[in-house]
């Protein structure tokens, strides 16, 4: 099903859901 | 002065056959409807008001106009009388749009375009007029100053099926969705403006310049984290300098959320909302896009 | 997973109107053509996979068949590095080419550097690449993101997908089961996490009764 794949490719690249330096601070 | 009143009403009434709107205007100006020698009831007084300020409207003359609305804004809200009242509503909302100040100009043309009567008095309204106000609406929103208060009521406008019928509603929809708008957009939208919605302000902007500057830098906001004032001024299709004089009174007015390092001539968007709400945001969207495919695959009888 | 919904129909409309050019080569080669110059179709291995449409394979109409192949994996440096065996793209095409260009870059980095992306699409300025990103891929849906002119990179935070080259299954596969594990692991983290808190909870609930009855005690004595 390619369009079913193509959906699972494009949710894989969802994450890491966020990558700054900021969000580490924030975070921690 | 019952005299006075007829041979004025009768040279008014040859004026306007003239499409002499000021003087027609000034005639009428010229009755004493505060006089203590008669009775006058307050619905004439309104109509006269209302009239003189139509007919100063008609030469775009806002700040006779305004006079002549403010003296009825007193005796509106005791008439009864639905033409009077339209009417007042039209002419005050022309008189914000006059004015510049085209958010409240917006929403009184919205209002006015909700009537649901399609009768009031011996009056008919069509929905070619409902319709003009709407666009009025959409006109004077999309040319109010770019922000918080101007999206919500983009919002409405944009919710509001009547609109998707209107011509404007492609650069409607491009406004709402905080696209920027490339010049050919902005020459299609200035045809339909009205010269004072086009006029020349001291900063050597037109409204309409200013208006599509704000929009698109709002716009570029949501889409740059930092840009350069070179970048920025090559976007907007002005100097440099003018994109930070204009980014930065929007910063101030709270309007755009960023801040300017002159130094290295950047400007830095905020976004609105902090990183760790945009982790949240970004894991929502991931679960909602999790969800969507496993809805995809009971669809197709996975 | 709107860009989906929209091509949809587009792809259905496609399969079927090759389903019925049968084997006619040439209707097929300029339907291929159409359909990798549509502006809002960017997924084709559906039609790829038509018997008829591979059968294209051994006619004089085979280099449509690479061309497809091309518009459903490959990307704007592919086409240049075989351009002679691909027939002319035409504007629309290209442009395509380079929108799937930039879905490919972003299947393997969210953060696609400005001189990457320039080199990849043939853009020669910072403006240039901008304009292309926000109009031709921002506001056509196929991307969400941020451009950081100061770092000169491209975040990406959301990018539609492009058709699955065979090869990808197998890590696509494997990287699902890692998610699956780290959710369970993170599940039952949280779930000693909840535990503990419940029994700290507890902890203090006694340690304020106890607390509260020695301050009743001493009072008594007081008195």
């Amino acid at each position: 099903e390619n369009s079913l794949l193509r959906q699972v490719s494009s949710l894989l690249r969802r994450l890491p859901a966020i990558e700054s330096g900021k969000f580490q601070d924030d975070f921690l | 002065e019952e005299q006075v009143l007829v041979i004025r009403e009768k040279l008014a009434e040859l004026y306007e056959s003239e499409e002499q709107w000021s003087k027609a205007a000034q005639m009428l100006s010229g009755i004493d409807l505060d006089s203590g020698m008669r009775v006058i009831d307050d619905t004439f007084r309104l109509s006269k008001c209302v009239q003189i300020a139509r007919l100063y409207l008609e030469d775009d003359d806002a700040v006779n106009a305004e006079a002549f609305i403010n003296k009825a804004s007193f005796l509106v809200s005791n008439s009864q009388h639905e033409v009077l009242n339209l009417q007042y509503k039209v002419c005050y909302a022309r008189i914000l749009d006059l004015k510049r100040k085209f958010l409240e100009a917006a929403l009184r043309y919205y209002d006015i375009s909700q009537i649901e009567k399609r009768q009031i008095g011996d009056e008919e309204i069509d929905e070619e007029a409902l319709e003009q106000a709407l666009s009025a609406a959409v006109t004077c929103t999309i040319l109010a100053a770019a922000g918080p208060q101007r999206s919500r009521v983009l919002a409405t406008l944009y919710k509001d099926e009547r609109c998707s019928k209107l011509k404007i509603y492609p650069i409607l929809q491009k406004v709402y969705l905080e696209r920027i708008l490339r010049k050919p957009e902005i020459d299609a939208f200035a045809e339909e403006l009205k010269p004072h919605q086009k006029a020349l302000l001291p900063d050597n902007f037109t409204v309409l310049d200013r208006a599509m500057i704000e929009h698109n830098l709002l716009s570029a906001s949501k889409l740059y984290t930092n840009i350069s004032f070179d970048e920025l001024g090559t976007l907007l299709g002005i100097p440099p300098h003018k994109a930070e004089k204009i980014a930065s009174r929007m910063i101030y007015e709270d309007r755009m959320r960023g801040s300017i390092d002159q130094v290295e001539a950047v400007i830095h968007f905020d976004d609105d909302t902090e990183e760790l709400q945009q982790w949240d945001q970004q894991i929502v969207g991931l679960c909602q896009a999790l969800n969507d495919v496993l809805d995809s695959m009971a669809k197709k009888g996975f | 997973m709107d860009i989906e919904q929209k091509q949809s129909e587009i792809i259905d409309h496609f399969i079927k109107e090759a389903s019925s050019a049968s084997s006619n080569a040439s209707t097929l080669a300029s339907l291929i053509t159409e359909a990798t110059s549509h502006p809002s179709l960017f997924a084709f291995s559906e039609i790829l996979s038509l018997p008829n449409v591979l059968q294209l394979e051994a006619t004089e109409n085979s280099a449509y068949l690479d061309m497809l192949r091309l518009f459903a994996h490959g990307t704007w440096s592919d086409y240049k590095s075989n351009a002679s065996r691909l027939p002319q793209l035409v504007p629309d095409q290209i442009l395509k080419l380079k929108q799937l260009t930039v879905l490919t870059m972003a299947d393997t980095h969210k953060v696609l550097p400005y001189d990457q992306l320039m080199q990849e699409l043939d853009v020669s300025n910072v403006r240039e690449l901008e304009d292309f990103l926000i109009n031709e891929c921002m506001y056509a849906g196929i991307v969400r993101g941020k451009l950081d002119q100061l770092q000169r990179c491209f975040e990406v935070q959301f990018a539609a997908g492009r058709d699955l080259r065979p090869a990808q299954l197998g890590n696509m596969i494997h990287t699902l089961s890692n998610w699956l594990s780290t959710s369970e692991n993170l599940l039952v983290t949280i779930q000693e996490k909840i535990k503990w808190a419940d029994s700290m909870g507890e902890i203090d609930m006694k340690h304020r009764k106890d607390v509260e009855e020695k301050v009743e005690e001493v009072k008594k004595s007081l008195f």
